[in-house]
């Protein structure tokens, strides 16, 4: 057996049903889900209690494709599900790919209370087994009648909770251990904070960090917050800011979200679920001006705007970031690559969510949010640096101010 | 069955491998980092080769190295989406200290 990097810190755990699969009456997949977890109480303290209005610690839900984790299902045969390891927000979160016919006892299809026993085990902390015997071998060995839990997943899940004889007594306990790094261990993710607003006041400069968007354009550097932006040049900063509207007509006039210049020299911008495609600062022939869909690009129905987008020196391809997903886009910057989204842990300490990303003169990738930047160390997949360093000294800032002599490094 | 040709059967073999890389990268025996990058990047053959020894270890099949029958087959069976090897970065009990 093997373990994960995080387990629940309290014996009495709750779940709750969200959706069920048409395969089977939501009375008997309720009853089934309910057998699958006694597979693990019986031989541990743990308790598990459906609830059905309030939040709990297992989410269990049936979906298909793409639903919104950064593991989109891949149709009938294959993946048949997948559950997050102990933590908070996804934590125990257990998904099943309706695209498959699930059965219970039955070879017509894919048995339910097998698949779900297993991947109760992930939520509880386990991680695959090499074991054949194991039920949690992660490749599906079909139904048993009389099941019972065999010992190679006993001795694994005591090792984490203890016999049924350690239940604790039933006093409040943290929640559950974080893991201190959000890694792409399914074991919860960094906690998603809504991107503050920024009406446009007198003092909200850009040194004070939370940047909307910015790229190189050209050898000029712009940088967008709220409705303005501003371009830093090789000879300094240009004098005053411009309102975005009045420069690149017909884009929205309260701001945007990311913006990135294509190989073919055209700029890309996104506000919301929308993009819009300009050369120069005129939108390019043709393009509606209320902005075409992201949904066009390939990505998901239910995201609703791009984070930040970069092209990757390393690859030269360009690559859109929503909260703690990512997508590469095809050659041609057109569509999203098979095999997306991945999660954003890949790109190690880069913070999510991001306000903004972008290619450097000096070729590097810098990764922005708040008040700080990070520089990308590309050899090692990993930022320079795990912190991040004050955004001022990117953008040429001196006491809290832009710089119009400052050359940038 | 037998190829047609002999282009028929690089572009089979091609085809097979780019569907091993994507399956071991998914299921954790290519680094996500590794993976991101491409095989032109952080992977190199002996890596690729050592990752596919490791799925067929794991799955108890004979540790050929290379995209055979047996992984194949593999390949096509149902299963769990999680990962069967844990990035050491995600694992930090198994990851190895100086003393």
């Amino acid at each position: 057996y093997v373990t994960a990097n995080s387990k629940w810190e309290k014996n009495d755990l709750t779940y709750r049903i969200e959706n069920t699969t048409p395969d089977l009456s939501p009375g008997r997949v309720r009853r089934i889900l309910s057998d699958a977890f006694k597979v693990w109480s019986v031989v541990t303290p743990l308790t598990f209690t459906e609830v059905m209005h309030s939040d709990a610690d297992i989410l269990i839900q049936f979906s298909e494709g793409y639903h919104d984790d950064g593991y989109p299902f891949d149709g009938k045969g294959s993946v048949l599900a997948h559950a997050f390891f102990p933590g908070n927000s996804k934590g125990g979160d257990t998904h099943f790919d309706d695209a498959e016919t699930w059965t219970f006892n039955s070879t017509d299809g894919v048995d339910l209370f097998m698949v779900a026993a297993h991947e109760f085990g992930h939520a509880l902390g386990l991680a695959h087994s090499s074991n054949t015997e194991a039920l949690m071998y992660p490749w599906y060995q079909g139904y048993t009648d009389n099941f019972r839990l065999p010992y190679d997943d006993v001795q694994g899940i005591q090792t984490l909770y203890g016999s049924p004889s350690n239940r604790l007594p039933n006093t409040p306990r943290p929640p559950i251990v974080v893991p201190d790094n959000r890694d792409r261990d399914r074991g919860g993710e960094a906690p998603i904070t809504p991107r503050p607003t920024h009406p446009p006041t007198k003092d909200d400069t850009p040194c004070t960090g939370n940047i909307d968007a910015i790229t190189v354009i050209r050898k000029e550097i712009f940088f967008f917050k709220g409705s303005k932006f501003w371009r830093r040049g090789p000879n300094g900063l240009a004098a005053k800011p411009t309102e975005i509207s009045k420069f690149w007509y017909n884009l929205p006039s309260d701001g945007i979200d990311a913006l990135y210049e294509r190989s073919d020299g055209k700029i890309t911008f996104f506000k919301g679920d929308r993009f819009w495609v300009f050369s120069s600062n005129h939108m390019v022939t043709n393009f509606p001006v209320e902005g075409r869909r992201i949904t066009e690009l390939g990505v998901g129905k239910n995201v609703k705007k791009i984070d930040a987008v970069f092209t990757w020196p390393y690859n030269k391809r360009t690559y859109l970031v929503t909260g703690d997903m990512y997508w590469k886009l095809n050659a041609k910057e057109d569509f999203i690559e098979y095999d997306y989204p991945r999660d954003m842990s890949i790109w190690k300490n880069v913070p999510v969510p991001l306000d903004s990303a972008f290619k450097y003169w000096d070729g590097k990738t810098y990764f922005l949010k708040g008040d700080q930047y990070w520089e990308f160390y590309d050899n090692k997949m990993r930022t320079r640096k795990k912190d991040g360093r004050p955004i001022g000294r990117l953008l040429g800032c001196h006491n809290g101010e832009l710089k119009s002599d400052m050359t940038l490094r | 069955a037998p190829a047609a040709s002999y282009q028929d059967a690089t572009d089979w073999y091609r085809q097979r491998e780019q569907q091993m890389v994507t399956y071991l990268g998914e299921f954790g025996y290519i680094h996500d980092a590794s993976r991101e990058a491409g095989p032109a990047g952080l992977t190199s053959k002996e890596a690729y080769t050592a990752a596919i020894k490791r799925l067929q270890r794991f799955a108890h099949l004979p540790e050929t190295g290379v995209v055979d029958r047996r992984t194949l087959e593999l390949m096509e069976r149902p299963r769990c989406g999680n990962k069967d090897e844990l990035d050491e970065t995600q694992d930090s009990s198994r990851r190895r200290h100086k003393r």
